[in-house]
């Protein structure tokens, strides 16, 4: 564990509160998109099964558990109690061209051809796109509420962490680096580039997120 | 624990 890590950690933790705390104070789950929160969930229960037969740490465990639970919790928000916020009308990314292409990957690229290894290569690379349905619907308004980009910022630079991380990590531990994770880790990071540099920009300076026309 | 390998990060 290294500072980049964790802060990488504690910002991903924080993007999840940021999201409750914006459903739950504006009753409302306007401006997210459905179908990028349901990836997630796909990611997290492709990603962790091994929680029921490997133990590495408390933390690890923990962090897990609340990564799962959280993004079945926001569903159940968007689903049923806040339903009639959601319009679908505007979430319309197709998420099958995303599902299909990263189990493909996930089969080709892995680090044993068994369910476990195939789902983890396969989480990996739907985390690395599942953020795509969002930023589309960002683009089709326009416009977001700031909250709402506050929580994408922290998404966003969770993963950006990721990379020094890595880095730290090759130079401490040996060499130690998994080509996977950072491959599509560093795509993902790239597709924030653009949200970024309006969320710096912009809001940061205190104006509303707005692309322009 | 076993340490951390960089596949068991989150």
């Amino acid at each position: 564990m290294n500072v980049f890590r964790l802060l990488g950690d504690l910002s991903h933790l924080a993007s999840i509160i940021i999201l409750l705390h914006k459903i739950q104070t504006t009753r409302s789950c306007r401006g997210i998109s459905f179908k990028t929160q349901a990836l997630y969930v796909a990611v997290f229960v492709a990603r962790y099964p091994d929680l029921l037969f490997r133990f590495i740490s408390f933390y690890n465990s923990i962090m897990k558990l609340i990564f799962i639970a959280s993004s079945c919790y926001i569903l159940y928000l968007m689903r049923y109690r806040f339903r009639p916020t959601h319009d679908p009308s505007i979430d319309t990314f197709r998420v099958e061209y995303l599902i299909g292409p990263c189990f493909v990957l996930g089969l080709i690229f892995n680090y044993g051809f068994n369910m476990t290894e195939v789902f983890w290569s396969f989480s990996i690379f739907l985390e690395s796109v599942a953020i795509l349905p969002q930023l589309f619907m960002l683009q089709r308004t326009g416009e977001a509420e700031t909250i709402t980009t506050h929580y994408l910022a922290a998404l966003g630079i969770y993963r950006a962490l990721y990379i020094p991380n890595w880095i730290y990590r090759y130079f401490t531990e040996d060499g130690v680096v998994d080509p996977i994770a950072v491959t599509a880790g560093i795509v993902q990071t790239g597709l924030y580039l653009d949200f970024f540099y309006v969320y710096f920009t912009k809001v940061l300076q205190g104006e509303k997120f707005e692309l322009p026309a | 624990p076993v340490k951390e390998h960089p596949k068991d990060e989150l």
